[in-house]
């Protein structure tokens, strides 16, 4: 049996907005420590880590570990049928074949529930182990959205290169060449505008644009974003979630031949 | 020209 009820329901529907275009199907796995996913994109190329915690939520109850296959595109459409300020309980049984999306409107006025087929998918999950970064960058979520967006008006790829000046963010493409540099900003009124970059020593990747545009789907999510970088890995593009979890995004780096 | 690697390139399988 499983039931856990989230309150900031519009947590999960900012969640699935930021997946579903970058995995079909995932396996959505609930232990004690809480609701997670691991999955790649199809080409095998980036990753998305999801994790609640279990602390995160007004009720869990996870009896034993379950792991329910769900199609993204699915889901997503019927949390979309929640109100913003819903509160959302998933609930499941050992060994069924469904789950059950119940959601509540704050004034207890209006109940509905959704149930969705789950579906058996070959859950291909990567060891990721904890790495020392070479850099790692803090910036406004907002400010990388912009940024991912404005150059791939210009290119295919942005070369992602840290050094005691900043970070710098460039594309080259048949109509020219974009280079935009953020340095570090401490000095904000607000702590969510401060840019601030940790380097151990320089770095530069090259990564595709279109999969970092994807990762900026979850830009609703949290006011700052992490980028972490080290040459020979990939990037890890971090989003917290409320103060329950996070969402990760792993982009593999394109190599220069 | 720059080849896109492939996440099996730098994790293993569980």
């Amino acid at each position: 049996m499983l039931e856990l009820r989230l309150v900031q329901g519009s947590l999960l529907k900012k969640v699935l907005e930021s997946v579903k275009d970058l995995v079909n199907d995932a396996n959505f796995d609930c232990s004690a420590t809480g609701f997670s996913l691991q999955a790649m994109d199809s080409s095998h190329v980036a990753l998305v880590a999801l994790l609640l915690r279990s602390e995160g939520f007004e009720h869990y109850r996870c009896d034993r570990n379950l792991s329910m296959g769900m199609n993204l595109n699915n889901m997503a459409k019927m949390l979309k049928c929640a109100g913003n300020d819903d509160i959302v309980t998933i609930k499941a049984d050992d060994g069924g074949d469904t789950v059950t999306f119940m959601f509540e409107s704050p004034t207890q006025d209006k109940i509905a529930d959704f149930e969705m087929k789950l579906m058996d998918i070959d859950s291909e999950h990567l060891g990721i182990p904890e790495a020392e970064f070479q850099a790692i960058v803090r910036m406004p979520s907002a400010e990388f959205a912009r940024i991912c967006k404005d150059l791939s008006s210009i290119g295919d790829t942005v070369v992602i290169s840290v050094t005691k000046e900043g970070v710098k963010f460039s594309t080259r493409g048949d109509i020219g060449t974009a280079n935009i540099v953020c340095r570090q900003n401490t000095t904000v009124d607000k702590p969510e505008d401060a840019t601030v970059i940790e380097m151990q020593e320089p770095v530069s990747l090259t990564f595709a644009l279109r999969y970092m545009n994807s990762f900026t789907k979850a830009t609703p999510l949290s006011n700052q974003v992490t980028i972490s970088l080290s040459s020979e890995l990939p990037v890890v593009v971090e989003y917290k979630v409320a103060e329950m979890g996070y969402i990760r995004f792993y982009l593999a780096p394109k190599l220069e031949e | 020209h720059e080849t896109q690697l492939r996440l099996e390139a730098f994790y293993t399988f569980n």
